[in-house]
């Protein structure tokens, strides 16, 4: 493994702490859209079936574990803890969700790299991440307020992707892998979407303000 | 040539 799929690894734990450390030491969701995390359940769901038909390492499965058992719980805290539940900011959280998952079901039906149940829910999985940041992104840009883990966990949300395309590229190069385009151009396309986020996010950061997006 | 390149990442 290289540095730079672990720096990505790393930086997508730490979005998770970053969040999980809102939730339960803030006892707070607020601007937090429950239907992007709703839909990192359905990624990791449709991604990580093959813990049951293939091992790689125990990082690989620690890994997996520790993302589907984190997804669901924020979606629990989210959906059921009494104080955490009334912060929910569910007004301005309208992002119709259920339209990137048709969207990335016919995707994944009509270009895939293999047809069977496994690859095709995998490529699934990876059309669907890369958009599942857009009711976040929508509920950020609605929110008046931007609390700095909320700016801190897009960010680092954000920042594992890019480096993932690193890690690709370094794959590519150094360790003679072929072209994926399926993962490469879904990775390419979900860190795009962060560009105008990482814009004000730096910005902020640099001149010690408050992050604020234009509506 | 069905190596599992890119599956064994998360």
């Amino acid at each position: 493994m290289n540095l730079f799929r672990l720096l990505g690894d790393m930086t997508h734990l730490l979005s998770i702490v970053v969040l999980l450390l809102k939730i339960r030491t803030v006892k707070s969701c607020a601007g937090i859209s429950l239907k992007t995390q709703e839909l990192y359940v359905i990624v990791f769901l449709t991604r990580y079936l093959d813990l049951f038909t293939k091992y790689y390492s125990v990082y690989n499965t620690a890994m997996k574990l520790v993302f589907l058992g984190t997804s669901i719980g924020i979606v629990w805290y989210m959906r059921y803890h009494k104080v955490v539940k009334q912060t929910y900011s569910k007004d301005e959280d309208t992002f119709k969700h259920y339209f990137l998952i048709l969207l990335s079901i016919i995707l994944a039906l009509l270009i895939h790299r293999a047809f069977d149940v496994i690859e095709v829910l995998w490529t699934f999985s990876l059309y669907l991440e890369a958009v599942a940041i857009l009711p976040q992104l929508v509920l950020l840009q609605k929110s008046r307020n931007i609390d700095t883990l909320t700016g801190d966990y897009v960010f680092l949300l954000g920042a594992y992707r890019a480096l993932y395309i690193l890690n690709w590229v370094y794959r590519f190069l150094m360790e003679n892998h072929k072209f994926r385009w399926i993962p490469w151009i879904s990775g390419l396309v979900q860190t795009a979407l962060y560009a105008d986020f990482f814009y004000y996010y730096i910005k902020s950061w640099k001149n010690r303000e408050k992050l604020k997006l234009p509506a | 040539d069905e190596e599992p390149e890119v599956h064994d990442e998360l």
